[in-house]
Formats: structure tokens, C-alpha cells, sequence
């Protein structure tokens, strides 16, 4: 499809602006409500002493999360896309326009609330994160197997719920290996921070 | 955008074809999780001896929703998208070429797991209810315009973890009168029946 080729393109671009700047790009994706804005807080306020930390923030309306996210001390930016369902590459891009990313080695970018269209649109960040929450019940990884396909790993969050909803997070696990076997799975809780400094281990930050 | 226009000529389509039949279809969207179809099932329950009702299940893989549904006594037809982040008025034309629509006076279509999308595409059913969650945060009215102005009823699920969670209930209704202040607005827990008979009356059912 046009629109996925030209994307690639314009993804391979901030890649290479990213690099010169010797910055890592982090982009979070996940449905509605899953904690991707609280996940980035919780980074933040364990990071931001030791890293210089840019946020960019996408929604159709508001800058709610850019506004929580820089309470923590970070600079952010808020992507306001109107009507389009998912961030791409030039939207990225433009939103850096007139940001001096010498100041920065790391960007979080948070995605639109959408676990399907953000798949498919890379932003030439060097890992994609999907956020799933144990509140969306306990079908949402076999529902969405290109998202999983497409992620370098899989976040499931709010994890302090799992026991007075019932919910198997074991499956939960299985349905992501069933996938890829391979697939970088964190169980986090980005309100209590259980699971956060593994996964920024693992992250490399 | 001739995407758009092409559907709405489908939607009319279907709107006269359930018209021609006297059917009662109602289109039920919302973000992943959050509680489409235990609502649908919920209702399903509670109608079926009364009425002779068709599911329509739409995501992008799995059946797991058409024979959630199944289960209770109702029959049902299930959509894979593959790709496509939204049911459209074709797509619902196609899966019920088959169908001896004579059978049925309520349609229950269950769109793909996608607070955004869906809300462009009218599938010519007589009214567009979205189900929101208390466990996806208090934003995602603020956030998603559109989406509430298309909508015919808003649906506040999960009600019963509201205490838990902290949320205020109130707050989002609010939000939903600022963006539309006669829309209809009902918090219910699909799960333990809170607030679905009402729902049923308000839907004429
Ligand atoms: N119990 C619990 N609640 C959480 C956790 N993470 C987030 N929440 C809550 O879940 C709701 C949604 O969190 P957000 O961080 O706004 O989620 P989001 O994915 O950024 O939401 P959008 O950007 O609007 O799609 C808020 O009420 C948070 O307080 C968690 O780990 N545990
Ligand atoms: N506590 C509580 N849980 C609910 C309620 N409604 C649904 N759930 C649970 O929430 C999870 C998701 O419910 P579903 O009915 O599968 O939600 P859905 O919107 O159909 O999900 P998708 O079709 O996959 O997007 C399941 O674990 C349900 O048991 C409710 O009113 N209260
Ligand atoms: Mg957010
Ligand atoms: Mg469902
Ligand atoms: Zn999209
Ligand atoms: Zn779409």
C-alpha cells in the first residue's frame, strides 16, 4: 500500500535523525485507557535524573497526557491529529521541527489509544512497546496478532488488579508466545511500579 | 472523502433492506475490553424469549465473540476483518447475503475493538451506541469528540469497579453533556445486571 510505503521512507528518516543525535526512541502503543501515559510517569520519575527526556504525546484532542507526563520534569510535545487514528513518521517529524534534539537522549512517544492502526505505521523509534491491560479481558492478544507480529515487546499492565478480577495473566503470557516465541513479555504495574525497573533494565535505561 | 460517501450510500442500503424486514439493529462500538459483548450477552439474556435476535461479531481474527454469544440461545454471524480496523456497511451487506433476514427483528452488530474508527462508518443500523469503561481511565470522552458526537447512546460499563477504582462516575457524564447535552447517557455493569433493563427500555426493547 502507498501510504505504509511512503511511511517506511519517512520512518527511515527520523531513524537516521535519531541516530546522529545518539538519541533512544521509544514508541508506546496500546488501546484506550491500557497506561501508557502512567507507564511513561513511572519511567520518567525513575529516569530523568540520569537522562535527558523529551516526551511527544499523540491524541485525536486534548494535551491531557502531554500536561500529567511534564509534571515529572521532562519537556514534552503534544501531537493534536484531529481525526487520523494512529501517529506516523511525518507527523513525528514535523512535530520536532523546531525542537533542539541535541538536548535529549531519550524520547518516549505515545501513541493514539488504538491497539490495531498504530501497528502498522512505524515512527522510526528503535523499539515498539504494546501496552494491554488486565482490565481489557483476556482476548485482546489473540484478536490482534499483527500488533503482536509488529511489537519488540509487550507490556501488560495495572497487574495490582489481576487478583480481584480473576485474570490469568499466565494465559495471557501463552497467547503471546503462541505468536512469537521470542516476544519480550513485562508484567508491570505502573501505579504500584511492581515490574518497572526490569523493564527499563531491559530497555537498556 | 469518497471512502465515506461510498459508505454511507451502503449504510442507506442496509438501512432500507432492515426497514423492509422490520428489524431493530443496533451498532455497538467501543475501545478493546470494554465490555461490548458481555452487554451484548447481557441483553441477549434477556430478550431472547421475547425476540428473535441475530449477533453480528466484528474483530479483526478469532470467533471467540460470535460463540460467546452463541451461547445463549441466539444465533450469530462472525466478521473477520483481517486488517481493517472498523466494520463498514459493505462488510455487514456481505455477511448477511446468506441470511434468511425474514428470521429476525433485532440485529445486535458488535464492531471491532476501536474507540475511533468505527465512529466514521455508519453501518445503517438505527442507532450507534458507544460503551466506554471505568477501568479505561476518565479521559477518554475529553478525547475522542467525534466519536461522542456520532454516537445515539453512550454506555458507562464496568460500573461495579467504579468504587474501587476511584472513579468518579459523574464527572464523565459530564463530559459527555459538554460535547452533546441531550445525548443519552447509562452506567451499567454488564456483569451484574445494574442498569440493563433500563438500557432496554431506553432502546425500545
Ligand atoms: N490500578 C492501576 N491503574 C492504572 C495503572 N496504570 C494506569 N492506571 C489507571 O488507568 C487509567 C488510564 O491510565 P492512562 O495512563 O491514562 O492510560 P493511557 O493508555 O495513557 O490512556 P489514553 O492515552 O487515554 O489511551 C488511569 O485512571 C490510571 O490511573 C496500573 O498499573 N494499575
Ligand atoms: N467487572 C466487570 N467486568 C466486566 C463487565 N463487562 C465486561 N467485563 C469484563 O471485561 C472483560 C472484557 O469484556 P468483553 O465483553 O470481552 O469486552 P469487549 O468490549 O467485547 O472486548 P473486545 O470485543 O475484545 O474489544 C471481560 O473479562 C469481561 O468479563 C462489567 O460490567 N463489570
Ligand atoms: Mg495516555
Ligand atoms: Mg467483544
Ligand atoms: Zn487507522
Ligand atoms: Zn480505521
Amino acid at each position: 500500500q502507498d501510504l505504509f510505503g511512503a511511511n517506511e521512507d519517512a520512518a527511515s528518516l527520523n531513524a537516521d535523525l535519531f541516530k546522529k543525535h545518539g538519541i533512544t526512541v521509544i514508541d508506546i502503543m496500546g488501546s484506550v485507557g491500557t497506561g501508557k501515559t502512567q507507564l511513561i510517569e513511572a519511567m520518567c520519575e525513575r529516569l530523568h535524573e540520569r537522562h535527558r527526556i523529551l516526551m511527544i504525546a499523540g491524541d485525536l484532542a486534548t494535551n491531557i497526557d502531554a500536561d500529567r507526563v511534564g509534571s515529572h520534569g521532562v519537556d514534552t510535545v503534544q501531537i493534536n491529529t484531529g481525526t487520523a487514528c494512529h501517529l506516523d513518521a511525518r507527523m513525528v517529524r514535523v512535530a520536532l521541527a523546531d525542537i533542539d534534539l541535541s538536548k535529549y537522549d531519550v524520547v518516549f512517544i505515545e501513541n493514539v489509544g488504538n491497539l490495531i492502526c498504530p501497528a502498522g505505521y512505524s515512527l522510526g523509534a528503535a523499539k515498539k512497546i504494546v501496552v494491554v491491560s488486565v482490565t481489557e479481558g483476556p482476548y485482546m492478544i489473540q484478536k490482534h496478532p499483527l500488533t503482536i507480529k509488529r511489537a519488540d515487546m509487550v507490556v501488560i499492565n495495572k497487574i495490582d488488579l489481576a487478583e480481584i478480577l480473576e485474570f490469568d495473566i499466565d494465559a495471557l503470557v501463552k497467547d503471546v508466545r503462541e505468536v512469537d516465541a521470542n516476544l519480550s513479555v513485562h508484567k508491570v504495574s505502573s501505579k504500584t511500579g511492581m515490574g518497572i525497573s526490569e523493564l527499563l533494565d531491559s530497555l537498556g535505561l
